[in-house]
């Protein structure tokens, strides 16, 4: 999980940080 | 060719998933195709082409480090989108977007090149191989447009430039997947879908194997771009670790 922590934190978050 | 599907999957499921991945496509494609099209006059001027030419070889890396990670994040978006996706255990779902949101890239940037040019949006501006030369990998870049030329020559529309982006990222065969019997339904049904909309789009036979080669001419551009990430790290390990944004190490890293 540490190893792909922006991944995992991408797919959780219900808006995506880039402004889409 | 008689419309009949597979038993298991109804005509209306499958217009349900297309209408899904399409409008998933459009929602996440960073630039509309219109606004492209309306740029695509805009090539960079001999003294700008200079200017990328003449950039340090590590800050030309850096620069398309960034921009390959901001296409990425929509492609993440874009799968999340997908009916089942989410439904994937999230081992899964990590594992198709290392091994595919580059593809997914490469195919979506086809929407944004210019054959008549031979050029590509990038960085604001319509760009040659030329402005590339500083990363100092010719033979990936000549590739990479080629690949883009020959994607343009399908003239795939938008919904099927959806179609095909979701069943690259839906791979069944990527290494490491736990449960590789969910992803292969998923992306069967996807298959069945993006032939469904080849069919009502009354596209000419062939184009679905035609389709197919593009999944393994990926797959190598994608080995090659890590052959050159890796080529590039052992000359500079620090800008790697230092500069380069920390999703695109996540996805890449060795």
């Amino acid at each position: 999980k540490e190893k792909h922590k922006i991944l995992h934190q991408l797919l959780q978050n219900s808006t995506s940080p880039v402004d889409l | 060719s008689n419309g009949e599907t597979s038993p298991t999957v109804s005509m209306a499921e499958l217009e349900h998933l297309a209408q899904n991945i399409s409008k998933s496509h459009v929602e996440t494609c960073q630039y509309l195709r219109e606004e492209l099209q309306q740029l695509s006059w805009q090539a960079f001027l001999q003294d700008e082409v200079d200017g990328y030419q003449s950039k340090p070889r590590e800050v030309m890396w850096q620069l398309c480090a960034i921009k390959i990670t901001e296409a990425i994040q929509y492609v993440v978006e874009f799968a999340k989108r997908i009916d089942g996706f989410m439904e994937l255990c999230q081992n899964d779902q990590i594992v198709l977007l290392k091994a595919g949101s580059l593809e997914v890239v490469f195919v979506r940037m086809c929407r944004a090149f210019d054959t008549q040019n031979n050029t590509v949006y990038f960085d604001g501006k319509y760009a040659g191989p030329d402005v590339f030369k500083a990363l100092g990998c010719d033979d990936l870049i000549t590739s990479v447009f080629d690949f883009a030329k020959s994607m343009c020559s399908l003239h795939l529309s938008e919904d099927e430039i959806a179609l095909f982006s979701a069943f690259v990222l839906l791979s069944a065969d990527r290494t490491w997947l736990q449960e590789k019997l969910q992803v292969e339904k998923l992306q069967q049904k996807t298959q069945l879908a993006l032939q469904h909309v080849l069919q009502k789009n009354q596209r000419e036979d062939g184009i679905l194997s035609k389709l197919r080669c593009k999944v393994s001419a990926l797959r190598s551009l994608c080995a090659r771009h890590s052959e050159n990430l890796s080529a590039f790290r052992a000359v500079y390990p620090d800008i790697v670790r230092s500069h380069f944004p920390p999703l695109y190490k996540e996805l890449f890293g060795p």
